[in-house]
């Protein structure tokens, strides 16, 4: 059986709120490590790894591993009845057919029970190849956020080239075109806006805006994320958080 | 043009 409480529930509305548009239904496989996710969208473009390791948790147990199959949009609705500064425990047994949730406000005098029914997922797993990858980009997840935004007034699609001068996201549509360069900038001030690039080779690649922006739903799970690119082969895009990680791969669009 | 590649592409199901 499954026993995970989470002190900052807050945590899990988050990472529901940074998946749900982008994929529908997905197994959370629970095991003495954590809860993990993985799944594609529908038109398998872009896939998300999740985990929440278990030293997130107070406690944690899961003495068999459990593949939870969960509607994500029924999840997030019964989330949405939990206070943000709510503790959430999440449980359930071996034969995995519902996942119960326990809300309990800071006061311990206002208990929420939902119990939310579980379905059968065949799920494929993909084994994702380990990559040294030739250009990493670790730079606030607020601007990476912005420019995402601003560059979908004018395209579909982002160019993003990487040398060690600095990144520039730039798009071109029937309007006009755009860019954004940032800099190399290791020196500012304040270490979370610093924009630092680790280059193996100089990259140029595009990428649907749509799923870009998509991605940064998870925003405010961390203050920092990294692109990480090599030619012709998927971008990573990671938020770290305290105990594990939100991870989107997306496949990128390539010259006919 | 650019052709949007799939994830299936570069990763094999495991």
């Amino acid at each position: 059986m499954l026993e995970a409480r989470l002190q900052t529930g807050a945590l899990l509305k988050k990472v529901l709120e940074a998946i749900k548009e982008l994929i529908t239904d997905a197994n959370f496989d629970c095991s003495d490590n954590g809860i993990a996710l993985q799944a594609m969208d529908n038109s398998h473009v872009a896939l998300v790894a999740l985990l929440l390791r278990h030293d997130g948790f107070e406690p944690y147990r899961c003495d068999r591993s459990l593949a939870l199959g969960v509607n994500l949009v029924s999840l997030s609705k019964v989330l949405r009845c939990a206070g943000n500064d709510d503790i959430i425990t999440l449980k359930a047994d071996d034969t995995a057919d519902v996942l119960s949730l326990t809300f309990e406000n800071t006061d311990n005098d206002r208990i929420s029970e939902y119990e939310l029914k579980l379905m059968d997922i065949d799920s494929e797993h993909l084994g994702i190849p380990d990559t040294t990858y030739e250009a990493v980009v670790q730079m606030s997840s607020a601007e990476f956020a912005r420019i995402c935004k601003d560059l979908q007034v004018l395209s579909d699609s982002v160019q993003i080239d990487v040398t060690k001068e600095g990144v520039k996201f730039g798009a071109k549509g029937e309007l006009g075109s755009g860019a954004v360069t940032l800099k190399q900038n290791g020196n500012v001030d304040k270490e979370e806006e610093a924009t630092l690039i680790e280059l193996q080779q100089n990259v140029s690649l595009n990428f649907s805006l749509k799923y870009l922006v998509n991605f940064t739903k998870a925003t405010p799970l961390a203050s920092r994320v990294s692109l990480s690119m090599s030619s012709e082969v998927p971008l990573l895009v990671e938020y770290k958080m305290e105990a594990g990680y939100i991870r989107y791969y997306l496949a990128p669009k390539i010259g006919e | 043009p650019m052709m949007q590649k799939s994830l299936l592409s570069f990763f094999k199901t495991a």
